[in-house]
């Protein structure tokens, strides 16, 4: 989960945008 | 009643592209073919132009002081800095496409871990499907399509820049000449990122299962609105198998600027994507 700390959290956020 | 659930899905799915994909197809060939009451896109196509365009590039995130740092620094760090900003468009054209991802119905009630399996292999694969509609033999659009680079200009930066775009060139050039449209498309993305085989998945079978559905729209959809185009559903497919080798090249490609480029700093999101994908 760690590996993929980012792509878990766009998954998971719906619409709020994700600090990129 | 199964084909008007599956023509219900295909606009589903092209709803959620038109909603999450900022430039489409039809606005990219408008463009290109020069049918917008838009201007036209400012053409890239050497040194000069690439540092007038950087401007336009970056006109969303890049302060006045570090722009003229730009203007002043060496032909040698524009390359890194074109690439720079691909890399900051490409994470958030993967926040793009894991929206449209959410979107396939079922996709979301999947493992949370093979969800992530799907966008980590998938999502190279439709940026190079999605990149295709915007590019022509001769370059391609950038920057929301404000900006045409030519080809050759990208075959003239040092290496390996100049070996990052060709393969695309050359795939697009044949991807396009099966003329999907927009509608096509969505449906594709989604056969795609749902699909079954990528390794370390948890539990195949409700992938395959979407899959299966996702296909049967697109064979529907393709059949209708292509009648003449003679076995398009089979040739469209045929297309996954060249893009693993694309990816597989792409990563490896990125693998050698990071060696090779001391100032190259991969995206943590695209460093996630990268890292053990092949």
């Amino acid at each position: 989960k760690e590996k993929h700390k980012i792509l878990h959290r766009l998954l998971q956020n719906s619409s709020s945008p994700v600090d990129l | 009643p199964e084909s008007a659930d599956l023509r219900a899905l295909a606009r589903h799915l092209y709803e959620s592209y038109l909603k999450y994909f900022p430039l489409t197809k039809a606005k990219a060939r408008a463009i290109l073919s020069g049918k917008t009451s838009d201007s036209a896109p400012f053409v890239i196509h050497d040194m000069k132009s690439l540092l007038e365009g950087e401007q336009m590039i970056n006109s969303r995130q890049m302060p006045a002081q570090e722009l003229r740092r730009a203007e002043m620094s060496v032909m040698h760090e524009v390359e890194l800095r074109f690439f720079h900003s691909c890399q900051s468009r490409s994470a958030e054209a993967v926040s793009e496409v894991t929206e449209f991802a959410k979107s396939i119905p079922g996709f979301v009630s999947l493992d949370l871990n093979d969800q992530v399996t799907l966008l980590k292999y998938g999502v190279i694969e439709v940026l190079i499907i999605m990149i295709a509609p915007l590019m022509n033999k001769d370059g391609t659009l950038i920057s929301y399509g404000q900006i045409f680079m030519t080809r050759e200009f990208l075959k003239s930066l040092r290496k390996p820049f100049c070996e990052m775009m060709e393969p695309k060139f050359e795939f697009s050039v044949r991807f396009n000449a099966l003329e999907l449209d927009d509608s096509d498309m969505a449906l594709f993305l989604a056969v795609i990122i749902l699909s079954g085989d990528r390794p370390g998945l948890l539990n195949v079978k409700p992938i395959e299962d979407l899959q299966e559905t996702v296909l049967h729209a697109l064979e529907l959809q393709l059949k209708t609105s292509h009648p003449d185009s003679l076995q398009l559903f089979a040739k469209v497919l045929q297309k996954m198998t060249d893009l693993r080798q694309l990816v597989t090249d792409h990563v490896q490609l990125i693998q050698l600027l990071k060696e090779t480029e001391v100032d190259w700093c991969l995206h943590p999101l695209l460093q996630e994507i990268m890292r053990d994908l092949y």
